[in-house]
């Protein structure tokens, strides 16, 4: 049963890209199946997982563009058992040329359906917006994740992400839920850390994952070495976490 | 001579919104004026600087559609000597709206140039895209300031910035410059990020700033309570890095 998630959050930095990559890496140490998809023109996603996004030639621009089918743009086994359909710097013209054609919030959806059956998980990182690219992947996912910075401005943005689900449930997508809400730079000795979790668990009681990502340097530096924390750094708080996660979201049912 | 500072960073988190309210408010206790505008639909900086953005009547967005002057959506002091152009969550409809009018870039120029002159600064605290609202502060702006994070994704977007910038300067704005490139959530014990700030010197060695703000929890905590660090911990790390930054800031001139 193959589960589409789309990570996605309009705040900056929140970790999404980071759960991308390392939540990937552990399902694919788990034995399942995985897709990356990098839909961010900031292409982060797929530096963090070690391509060199310069020199592809083709890319999820091209794809969204319909140039390029998704396995011509595959990148393959970037982890064990996860494989990559990487962006590129030029995706930022996308938004434009996409907003004027038809169907423009189906393309995504259209492109994935034959290879999407290969895996047992599709994760897509979404960029800090809610424009076409992450209407994309809302109109093909079943699942939205949403990593949330255990800081003050935390919550604000739910009221308008959820807005959005709405809508593409109404118009485009109706599987697709609010599914997983997952606490992240969390910092035990840090009290605003703390507060920012009470409120969080209590506006969102049967959303919020029982993993939560602590604040780990490893899992700011394994980029660095295009790998993920549970290869860089097995050991690491954050490759603990994110293995929690892994095991967590495989037996996760969304909420109604 | 009023100076006019657009702070941006299409990668999200960076430090865009804490840059804005406190060189604001640095910029403030040195007795200069200073005008906040808050061209983020996410509406972070309004809610810093302790504005109660659900209750607003009418905001940025409204300023925008050329329904209301910046004088009728203005909230005078909010730290002293800083006024603020406050946003709301609907600001996210703007993009939408704004994009099929004539002159869309050139909208927040035209409703600025009056009010504008009352103050030294202007800082407009910009989301994490380069869209719509971001082209309308570059084609107001005669400086962009970067915060950068020192950590690994750090310079991926400059490219695009620039390439941005460039544009801006050929069609719709020739005083633009790249003035100044900000290190943020520097933190010393941490390799990453010293390798993260030798890079950034030696690829804009004449855009760095000599200030570089310190990863400081008291940053994250000061907006839950409308605040800045200088006037919630003048002790502060934070508080001292943006008091040395407003002084920087002050003296500097954009390399050319
Ligand atoms: N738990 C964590 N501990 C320490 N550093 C982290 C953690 N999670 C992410 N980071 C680092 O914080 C920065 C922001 O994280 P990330 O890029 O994953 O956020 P994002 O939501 O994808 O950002 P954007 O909105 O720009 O796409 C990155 O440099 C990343 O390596
Ligand atoms: N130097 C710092 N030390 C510690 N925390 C910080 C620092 N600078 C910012 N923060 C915190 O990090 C988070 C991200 O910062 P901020 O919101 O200013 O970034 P941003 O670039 O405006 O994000 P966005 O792209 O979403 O607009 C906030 O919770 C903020 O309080
Ligand atoms: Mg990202
Ligand atoms: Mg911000």
């Amino acid at each position: 049963m193959m589960r589409s998630i789309a990570i996605v959050n309009q705040k900056g930095g929140v970790g999404k890209t980071t759960t991308a990559a390392n939540l990937g890496a552990c399902l694919g140490k788990m034995k399942k199946k995985v897709l990356l998809v990098d839909l961010d023109p900031q292409a982060n996603l797929s530096l963090h997982v070690g391509v060199n996004v310069i020199d592809l030639d083709f890319s999820i621009y091209d794809f969204l563009l319909e140039r390029k089918t998704a396995s011509e743009i595959l990148a393959p086994s970037v982890f064990p058992n996860v494989d990559l359909l990487p962006s590129h710097l030029n995706l930022s013209a996308a938004e434009f040329e996409l907003s004027y054609k038809v169907g423009r919030e189906q393309i995504l959806k259209t492109g994935l359906k034959k290879i999407a059956a290969n895996y047992d998980f599709v994760l897509i990182d979404c960029p800090p917006h809610l424009g076409i690219l992450t209407i994309n992947a809302f109109t093909f996912a079943t699942e939205a994740l949403v990593p949330v910075q255990m800081e003050f401005f935390a919550l604000v943005g739910m009221q308008k992400l959820e807005e959005t689900i709405e809508i593409v449930q109404k118009r485009l997508n109706k599987k697709l839920k609010l599914s997983m809400i997952l606490p992240t730079f969390y910092d035990k000795r840090v009290s605003l850390s703390g507060e920012a979790m009470k409120l969080l668990r209590k506006s969102y009681p049967k959303h919020v994952a029982r993993t939560k990502i602590g604040r780990n340097v490893k899992l700011a530096e394994s980029p660095a070495f295009g790998k993920a924390a549970v290869d860089f750094m097995p050991s690491s708080r954050g490759a603990k976490d994110y293995t929690a996660l892994a095991r967590e979201i495989v037996k996760w049912k969304a909420p109604c």
